[in-house]
């Protein structure tokens, strides 16, 4: 870009979603982002049949977080076969909420004229990371004591970069933010905090081990069955 | 002079975690 190293949010490789088998010929692949501060599903459809495709839609069952389409499905002109086209879904949180298992479990119906064809996805949760997730230092401290011990999840984090900057400006860029940073013993202590679309705060603590790719990574939330989840999320960004 | 104690109160919670 010539503006140096800026860090983008953490996108993870398109998956096929929709296999040709199960979708008459139509195979989906698709990943999600979040980009300026709003969700999107990244999807590629290609038509494996004999014959063209047309009139696409798409819908979401009732899921965790509210997630639904924000606009239709914009796939204009008919798919011929053999055809692949891009398209980027913008999303938005303020659908239907239905607590799903796994918590971040979708499930999708598209059609098109040959059928409607349904499968389901999870999404990491950082999708879900809002921009303003940094909490003051003070509510910060506050909200660590407040939450009881057995709210707290402990995780390893295998493969994470051995510098606390590096550490700590490739969650920024998807939006975890580093609250405070203590070295204590010659370890490196991020605090860390986060916040979910829904409102739902979740506090970390980051431990890197000198001279070791392992962390420990602690969380602390109101909502304790959102840790793993965020977990998988935050170990996927350091691994990437 | 800004310090409001937090920088402390940080410190004293990763010592906490570091040597319970």
């Amino acid at each position: 870009t010539g503006t140096g190293a800026v860090l983008g949010a953490y996108v993870a490789p398109k998956s096929v979603w929709l296999h040709a088998m199960k979708g008459k010929g139509l195979e989906i692949s698709g990943t999600f982002a979040r980009r300026s501060g709003a969700v999107f599903m990244d999807l590629v459809f290609t038509n494996r049949a004999l014959q063209v495709m047309s009139d696409f839609a798409i819908q979401f069952n009732r899921n965790s977080f509210g997630l639904a389409p924000a606009a239709p499905l914009q796939i204009l002109t008919p798919l011929a076969p053999n055809q692949s086209t891009e398209v980027s879904l913008p999303l938005n949180t303020v659908g239907s909420v239905m607590k799903m298992d796994p918590l971040n479990n979708l499930q999708v119906a598209v059609k098109n004229n040959i059928d409607v064809f349904y499968f389901s996805v999870v999404y990491p949760l950082h999708i879900l990371f809002v921009e303003d997730g940094k909490m003051e230092r003070q509510m910060f401290l506050a909200t660590w004591k407040d939450i009881p011990n057995e709210n707290e999840a402990q995780f390893q984090i295998r493969e994470c970069p051995p510098n606390p900057d590096s550490v700590s400006n490739k969650l920024q860029a998807s939006n975890v933010f580093t609250v405070a940073r203590r070295t204590v013993d010659g370890q490196d202590m991020l605090y860390q905090s986060i916040k979910l679309t829904n409102g739902i705060w979740v506090l970390a603590e980051l431990r890197l081990q000198p001279g070791s790719p392992s962390s420990a990574l602690s969380l602390k939330c109101r909502a304790p069955e959102v840790s793993s989840f965020v977990f998988q999320a935050v170990e996927a960004i350091l691994k990437n | 002079e800004l310090d409001d104690g937090l920088d402390e109160a940080f410190s004293r919670l990763a010592e906490s975690r570091t040597n319970p």
